[in-house]
């Protein structure tokens, strides 16, 4: 379902460029779950950005069920996000206006679902994530673990065939973790929902069935998980 | 240093009220090194926002140095917080459009000083953090850990008698994150700075030479930190 061909991403300040990621290839076939590992700035949120066709190559190709993003425009690529793709960025970028159920309900007022239908999925989603009594706080009346399982309840209540999550259990104890790693594993069980997951947490990435390291932009290391 | 005494926060919301802190009695002294940890939800930033002056408890006391915050007027809370106190939020609050080496030099521009000696002392806190060749990037051009990493320069530029750090490896990999606390502890051992950290993440607070645990805004337990 994913295929990056020999990506390169540039970033250009003034005169200086940034090389954040510098021949990348690899394949994720549906289904996969995959923990993306790696130091501070070797690339890793690039490269989810360019995944979730929320930037684009420099070089090389984005290939998304067999599409090359390069081909798409602005409208093809925003329905792809909204009706493919969940999203779990590094600092949830919650609508700071609406409260949680109101975050949570965004992506199925995108798709046009009726209210009452929207209401019960983000209640459940919240649900699933331990917040169903924090609904009606908004993102400054949250504590930072519960912003991120927001996000996370965001991401998920449309069950998108691709999830992507970067870093979302950095601000959760390991109670919260855990639970939030059940649920990723259960929507990849049993939906088919192809993840890829970005942490720096060994015991997180041990909930995932492959790990792709990352070091200065280039990918390193490519291992399946031992028994998983 | 720190004198809290039977602490009640209370956030009203409409008709709702949550209780983030209950009761809480602790005391730190000048010198130490204090761990704080406890599940999502459980009141940690509630008590450090307390700690560094930015909010006030709805019952009981907090005593800064043998002075209630309470008779301090906004001016006065202001000045103790600039002068005294380096702070690392949870989610970083970089200012946007300054870059890193300008956030850096930030609580020093408060503080009058000359524009040459704040940039050396800024280049060096980020020499510090590994990012002299970031120091021009906009936050929005950093990485997550990258950010997490300029708002700790910030905090200790100014080398404050007590640092309040709110998460602040969350973002960061174990190469990163044990360089961070080396610096702390360097601070701590050398200039006697006070410190108290929030983690969830057992490997960090044992850095730490003392561990209060926290549950649903009460203060269950407080452990020295073994051979520390
Ligand atoms: N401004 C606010 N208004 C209403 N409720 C709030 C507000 N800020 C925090 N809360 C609530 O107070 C409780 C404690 O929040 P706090 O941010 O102190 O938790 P925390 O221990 O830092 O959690 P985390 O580990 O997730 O960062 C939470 O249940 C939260 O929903
Ligand atoms: N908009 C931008 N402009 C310029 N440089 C950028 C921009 N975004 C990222 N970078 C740089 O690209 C590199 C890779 O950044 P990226 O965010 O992908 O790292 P990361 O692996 O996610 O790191 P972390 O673990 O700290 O989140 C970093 O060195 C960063 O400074
Ligand atoms: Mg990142
Ligand atoms: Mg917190």
């Amino acid at each position: 379902v994913i295929e990056v061909d020999r990506v390169r991403k540039v970033y250009r300040l003034g005169e200086v460029e940034v090389e954040a990621l510098k021949d990348v290839s690899l394949a994720i076939g549906t289904g996969e779950f995959v923990a993306v590992m790696g130091a501070s700035g070797s690339g890793k949120s690039t490269l989810m950005n360019i995944l979730g066709c929320l930037d684009r190559p420099t070089e090389g190709a984005y290939r998304l069920d067999g599409k090359d993003v390069k081909e798409l425009d602005k409208d093809a690529l925003a329905r792809i996000r909204r009706k493919k793709i969940g999203f779990v960025f590094q600092s949830y970028n919650l609508i700071p206006r609406m409260d949680a159920q109101e975050n949570v309900e965004l992506p199925m007022v995108y798709d046009g679902i009726a209210a009452a239908a929207r209401r019960a999925h983000a209640l459940d989603a919240l649900r699933a994530v331990g917040l169903q009594e924090r609904s009606h706080h908004l993102p400054s009346q949250l504590s930072g673990g519960q912003q991120q399982r927001v996000a996370i309840a965001r991401a998920i209540v449309n069950t998108p065939s691709l999830l992507l999550a970067d870093e979302p259990t950095g601000n959760l104890d390991t109670a919260s973790s855990d639970e939030i790693m059940g649920i990723f594993q259960g929507l990849n069980d049993e939906r088919g929902i192809t993840i890829v997951l970005v942490t720096h947490e060994p015991d997180i990435a041990r909930f995932a069935k492959r790990v792709l390291r990352f070091r200065d932009g280039q990918l390193i290391q490519d291992e399946p998980v031992a028994d998983r």
